[in-house]
């Protein structure tokens, strides 16, 4: 249980970023939410960079499910 | 290495910005 919360709100908060629906979010995706979002352009870079583990510039779901699991049960998200 | 970056920050930025769109989602302006 819990789990499947997360694999959707991962999805949804993956779409969110990805607005095209490529199936990847790239950098600039990730830039244009800063008119979205309260966060510097600098704490965006910092999260992408933190998310793509691989540091290929792209983010899959899984490389973005996978960071928010993290932060997901670290915060006991119900 | 500037690729290893402090782990707490970087899930103190991510926490940031993972709550950022949970308040989002839930509909503030």
């Amino acid at each position: 249980p819990g789990h499947l919360d997360m694999l959707k709100k991962a999805q949804e908060f993956f779409q969110t970023c990805d607005t095209e629906g490529k199936g990847f979010i790239a950098r600039k995706d990730m830039q244009r939410l800063h008119n979205e979002l309260p966060l510097s352009l600098e704490d965006l870079e910092d999260v992408f960079d933190t998310l793509d583990a691989d540091g290929n510039g792209f983010l899959t779901p899984e490389e973005f499910t996978s960071g928010f699991s993290h932060f997901f049960f670290n915060q006991n998200i119900s | 290495d500037p690729n290893m970056k402090a782990g707490a920050t970087s899930e103190g930025v991510l926490a940031n910005f993972f709550n950022s769109l949970l308040s989002k989602k839930t509909g503030s302006p």
